[in-house]
């Protein structure tokens, strides 16, 4: 049974590639065979793992405009992921999506043709509620949404869960919100605990426990091409993914 | 002469917004009539400056969608700045603005028939090279381009300095850069100044000599509704913003 999760917020800069590059390590650390779908036309999650994006030769872009097999574009990692890489040709792919045939479920179909080869699934979103978003959170079965504790992040969440019931509704019913993160966290500042204290009240149990700290390592691991769990496996910001990873495990068995 | 400049860069949580909030108050601080400018549906700067986005009769849509007169949609601010407010309304603006006729020069329009009431007008823009970031293109003189000193920022420069390059031959001759701003710069990290000794390497002249601090006073102003200059016009970040909109002026006098 391959789980698959949507890693969505339209709100730029809160963690999304960061949480899809080291979640999905840390997973693969617990023996799960993992893929990481990269969708943002950005490719950050591509180059944060080392990988040059201008000698592919195939992307994400030619599934979603191709029947082709999502094989013969994964990329293997010497880190112990699978990664199914993005660049700037997405966009193009963004133009297409607004109005071709069967247009929401293009990466669904893609996914599928893998059949059970992961136990996990996680997709990188760009930041905006677009037809990539809209891709993969038919594909899922649950969105993780990373949530930076300032003043913004709470703004654009009605919006994010209005687009998440709308997709539920129209495409997808097994489609719910799995868990919101707390990233890039500093219990020392009144604005985190404000806005810790707002999640709670509105969100309760659905707030993940983990919370991802503040930690310069999480910047500094993309320049290495690593995930943190690699580059510094003793830092808060790897030592943090990894309890992520455990907790998501543990909601799973009880769900 | 009414100077305008877009706050553009596709990267998500880089400092757009409370740069456009923040310099748009630092200049009305020197005697400046300022406009700011809220092109994003995510409506932060609107917000940020404490308007309501549910109660918006009008917001900046309506001057993208019709020949409004921009005079019936802008705010005047208890801070000392006129705002022409966004909310959700303008992803249909962004759908529209796919095929429509003159669609690349709808903002330039409406902001011409604003004549000479303003020395200075910034727009903010969604973290996307979308139809609305073209238009904010279309109609400006110059870009200020926020980046934050960590490594994906750097990635998408070369991708929006494309585009810059693309709508100045098509549309705009007088488009160029104005100017790389560093944000969140903490000069302790190694990564930052890698990061702003790259900047330099490649843009010279052009990143401003005032580098935005990493300051919470910063990110706590929005949640008042008031701009850092109001809020807390002692802290760094609040200092940090006058010293770039005194820079600014410089630039322009010798321009
Ligand atoms: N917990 C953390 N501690 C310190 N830095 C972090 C943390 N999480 C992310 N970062 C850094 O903050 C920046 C924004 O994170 P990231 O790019 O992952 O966000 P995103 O939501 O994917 O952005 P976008 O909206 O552009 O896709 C990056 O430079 C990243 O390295
Ligand atoms: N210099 C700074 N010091 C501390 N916090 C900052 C600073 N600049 C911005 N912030 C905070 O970082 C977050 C991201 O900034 P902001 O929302 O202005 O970026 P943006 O580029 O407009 O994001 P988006 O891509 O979503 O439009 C906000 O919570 C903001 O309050
Ligand atoms: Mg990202
Ligand atoms: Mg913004």
């Amino acid at each position: 049974m391959t789980r698959t999760y949507t890693i969505a917020n339209q709100k730029g800069g809160v963690g999304k590639t960061t949480t899809g590059i080291n979640l999905a390590a840390a997973l693969s650390t617990f023996g799960k065979r993992v893929l990481l779908v990269d969708l943002d036309p950005q490719g950050n999650a591509t180059t944060g793992l080392g990988v040059d994006k201008r000698t592919l030769e195939r992307t994400v872009c030619d599934l979603l405009l191709e029947e082709r097999d999502p094989g013969e574009v994964l990329i293997r990692l010497p880190c112990g992921i699978d990664l199914l890489p993005a660049n700037r040709d997405l966009t193009a792919a963004e133009v297409e999506l607004v109005a071709g045939a069967e247009r929401e479920r293009r990466l669904a179909r893609a996914l599928e043709r893998l059949g059970g080869r992961y136990d996990h699934v996680l997709i990188d979103c760009p930041p905006s509620l677009s037809m990539l978003t809209v891709n993969a959170l038919v594909a899922c079965g649950g969105v993780i949404v990373p949530v930076q504790c300032e003043y913004y992040a709470l703004e654009g969440l009605a919006d994010l869960l209005a687009t998440i019931e709308r997709i539920a509704r129209a495409f997808n019913p097994r489609l719910a919100v799995s868990g919101i993160l707390r990233t890039m966290y500093d219990p020392r500042t009144a604005l985190s605990q404000e806005v810790s204290n707002q999640l709670h009240a509105h969100f309760g149990e659905r707030v993940f426990r983990t919370a991802i700290p503040r930690n310069v390592r999480l910047a500094e691991a993309p320049s290495h091409g690593l995930p943190v769990t690699l580059y510094d496996r003793s830092s808060r910001g790897a030592i943090a993914y990894l309890g992520l990873a455990g907790e998501l495990l543990r909601r799973e068995r009880v769900a």
